[in-house]
């Protein structure tokens, strides 16, 4: 909350739309702040009354540069858009960089999530430090119900509840790297980089930086799914193969390549296997490892076909590890197997394990 | 006047962006090295964005810095 806990007195605030970006239909300005107000008042009693002139708690208007407030725009990118805490005059007005390219989709940025901030301020949130939440001020795209925990418990602090409230999903919290009890969804290798993925979020990790920077999968690469089960690089062919359900996406560095998504059954897997687990591409054989509940599969990226003599057993093949996996990498000639809050350093000729690690020791904790 | 170089860049850069986001106050910069004003504002901003504090514009924090945003002060007392 901004200092003194600010906020509207009432719970019927009023709202004037006083211009229009070119960018879009007035309609589709007038559904973005619609469902940007919606956001808010799914979680709280507030009610939002339109007004088609006078004073209006909340004016919006888009503006460039200097643009009435003393508080000027700075030309495309950088700075998007700007709100002012509850209070009389200027006190909630919600302003919008012109120079911006503002849309209804994933592109340049989307409107219904820029102004579903900026009422957070107008209605009395200040800026959170969770990524993933709505008030986190960095931009990022989403799609579904864009409020977290975090913006749920600080806006229902100032003004309550709205008995309805448990419709609404919230985003889940941004996955803290140092949890001890931390476990990973995936993690491949990305042009020296590694992504590890980790519920709607994914880390990446650059070999000369000690932190890893942490982003929503969605605000990245927008067509594929916000979480992931598997991936795995193949350096030779320069793409990351990112798998979740049935379905499988190949992506050429922050692009989807074109053709994908495509079914896992196209490897050659059988029509039973709804999932995999985790996925690792062996440089040294060209064969990429693809694990299923208890058993594992090799798929020969050259041929193009999964090897004969497969499924087998996890635990045969790998002893030591368990029966299970939920994400694999490789570095030379060591496997690194994770499992729950547990990675394994597994040598991959020896069939041994080489050393048991936290699963986070990957995130530098 | 000579060109800027790269360093002067991303020290003007961060020196807009702390006194916009983190109420650093103009005037205050040493004009050859950092000041501790300045490095205590970058302090402020990396533990807000939970990276690795380390007073100093790395990579990952000018990276932050050039992001596109919100305009409200992130830990500013607001004004």
């Amino acid at each position: 909350h901004f200092p003194r806990d600010l906020k509207w007195q009432n719970s019927i605030i009023t709202f004037r739309i006083t211009n229009y970006t070119p960018d879009l239909e007035k309609e589709d300005v007038d559904q973005a702040v619609h469902n940007a107000l919606n956001v808010w008042s799914k979680v709280t009693p507030l009610k939002f009354k339109k007004l088609r002139e006078g004073d209006a708690d909340i004016m919006i208007s888009f503006g460039r540069k200097e643009h009435g407030d003393f508080n000027p725009f700075d030309g495309p990118e950088g700075l998007l858009a700007h709100a002012y805490p509850p209070g009389n005059g200027i006190g909630g007005d919600t302003h919008f960089d012109e120079d911006e390219t503002w849309t209804k989709d994933s592109h340049a940025f989307n409107l219904f999530l820029v102004a579903a901030h900026e009422f957070g301020h107008a209605l009395g949130m200040a800026h959170s430090s969770d990524p993933g939440a709505l008030m986190y001020p960095v931009y990022s795209y989403s799609r579904g119900f864009p409020l977290s925990e975090d913006d749920i418990k600080g806006i229902q602090s100032l003004y309550g509840l709205n008995p309805d409230h448990r419709k609404v999903k919230p985003k889940p919290e941004a996955p803290n790297k140092c949890d001890p009890m931390l476990t990973i969804d995936a993690v491949t290798e990305l042009r020296g980089e590694t992504i590890i993925f980790k519920d709607s979020f994914y880390w990446r990790l650059h070999p000369q930086v000690v932190e890893p920077e942490q982003n929503l999968i969605k605000s990245t690469w927008p067509e594929i799914p916000g979480k992931v089960d598997a991936a795995y690089e193949n350096p030779e062919k320069d793409v990351v193969i990112i798998f979740r359900g049935i379905k499988m996406w190949a992506l050429n560095g922050y692009n989807v390549v074109e053709g994908y998504p495509k079914y896992i059954h196209k490897l050659g897997l059988p029509k039973s296997i709804r999932k995999i687990d985790a996925a690792v591409y062996i440089r040294d054989t060209g064969k990429t490892l693809l694990f299923t509940d208890e058993d594992y599969w090799s798929y020969n990226e050259q041929r193009g076909a999964m090897d004969s003599g497969y499924p087998r057993s996890i635990e045969v093949d790998f002893p030591g590890i368990g029966d299970e996996i939920d994400a694999a990498a490789y570095h030379y000639g060591y496997l690194y197997l994770y499992h729950d809050q547990v990675q394994f350093e597994y040598n991959y000729s020896a069939q041994k394990v080489i050393r048991i690690m936290r699963a986070n020791s990957l995130l530098n904790c | 006047k000579p060109l800027p170089t790269e360093e002067t860049d991303k020290r003007l850069l961060a020196e807009q962006y702390l006194k916009r986001y983190y109420g650093m106050q103009a005037g205050l910069q040493g004009k050859t090295k950092t000041s501790d004003v300045m490095h205590e504002k970058i302090r402020e901003m990396q533990s807000f964005f939970r990276l690795e504090v380390t007073g100093q514009l790395d990579d990952n924090t000018l990276e932050l810095m050039k992001k596109a945003r919100c305009g409200v002060p992130d830990a500013a007392e607001y004004n």
